[in-house]
């Protein structure tokens, strides 16, 4: 699960 | 996750992988800008911060941990490595590279997207990404022959951001607010700085010549 802004990609 | 993204860290990787072959095979860093090393490890320093704080995937810890270690020990072979280090041209690799490192914090201070430690950390590596490569392709240019695994390298990296650019197009189309205007221009100015590269490199390629680049 991804909170807010943040960032999945490398 | 997307094809364009997976075959953009794929390239990402098969690029540091061939440097990591190149240095650890033929024990030469002949051709390799360390100055490029040391900023792409910053990059990676900077930008995976939330390595141990925010689980996103297996993939993307074990991805990150691999692009930390390898350009970290990249840096290390050419610094310290008794034989690697001798076959590095410090007198040709002189672009100055710190004075990339204090713009792109500034810019960084001025232009994010939430004025917090890691956010200002992160939008720092992408704009340190984009220019990372320049003290590598003014070697190039200076050493003029370009032997292949060096090519190669410089070829895969520009080619993993511009597939990345497929992948923001493609996330911009699928995903609703999906929206990074600082992730895509930094991007896309990393893809145009290795835009002349690529002609070269296409037309050595075309031409089956060997790769030079113009003085």
């Amino acid at each position: 699960t991804q909170k807010g802004s943040c960032h999945d990609e490398l | 996750m997307n094809i364009f993204r997976l075959a953009g860290d794929m390239t990402h990787l098969a690029s540091v992988l061939v440097l990591l072959l190149k240095i650890h095979t033929i024990k030469s860093c002949a051709g390799i800008s360390l100055k490029t090393q040391e900023l792409y490890a910053l990059v990676f320093a900077t930008r995976y911060l939330d390595l141990f704080t925010d689980y996103i995937s297996l993939y993307n810890t074990l991805m990150k941990l691999i692009f930390l270690v390898s350009s970290f020990s990249i840096v290390w072979y050419i610094r310290h490595h008794k034989i690697v280090r001798r076959s590095y041209d410090k007198d040709q690799d002189t672009f100055r590279h710190y004075f990339l490192v204090l713009p792109c914090f500034l810019l960084a201070l001025v232009i994010n997207e939430k004025f917090t430690v890691k956010e200002i950390m992160w939008t720092f590596s992408l704009y340190l990404e984009a220019v990372a490569i320049l003290p590598q392709l003014v070697l190039l240019q200076r050493t003029r022959n370009i032997d292949n695994l060096t090519g190669q390298y410089v070829f895969l990296l520009g080619a993993y951001r511009s597939l990345y650019i497929l992948n923001w197009i493609y996330r911009y189309f699928t995903e609703p607010h999906y929206v990074h205007w600082i992730t895509w221009i930094s991007g896309l100015v990393q893809t145009l700085l290795y835009a002349d590269f690529f002609y070269y490199y296409f037309q050595s390629w075309k031409n089956n010549v060997k790769l030079e680049l113009p003085a």
